[in-house]
């Protein structure tokens, strides 16, 4: 389940980039 | 002089209040519409491993149409809120954890 773990990781780097 | 004795005050705007009120409220900081931030508080509600099927957010969220739920995934997934993990039909939120 290495897909989930990256989806994870995309998906808090967007969330970093957004609110900065 | 009459010190203008109108104190009766007749509960200024409080008419419409209730009605459109409750729109906001739900979307809450973020700047989330309602639909979206509907989606998201289900989605971290949801503590089973694999995320939140798009099933049963279908069945929770059955007033709202299915393309909408779509969009609101699409948004939030592009916005970083939440991930899709076993496959595209499973989110979780990257709040949980």
């Amino acid at each position: 389940l290495e897909r989930i773990r990256r989806n994870k990781e995309a998906a808090l780097q967007r969330l970093a980039a957004r609110s900065v | 002089r009459k010190s203008t004795m109108s104190t009766s005050v007749k509960m200024p705007q409080s008419v419409s209040a209730s009605g459109m009120g409750d729109m906001e409220s739900y979307g809450g900081a973020r700047g989330l519409s309602p639909d979206q931030s509907q989606v998201l508080n289900l989605i971290k509600s949801c503590n089973v491993a694999e995320g939140l099927s798009l099933q049963l957010l279908k069945t929770q969220l059955h007033n709202m149409n299915p393309t909408t739920i779509k969009q609101v995934l699409d948004f939030l997934s592009s916005e970083g809120h939440i991930y899709s993990t076993v496959d595209d039909d499973h989110f979780k939120s990257t709040d949980a954890d």
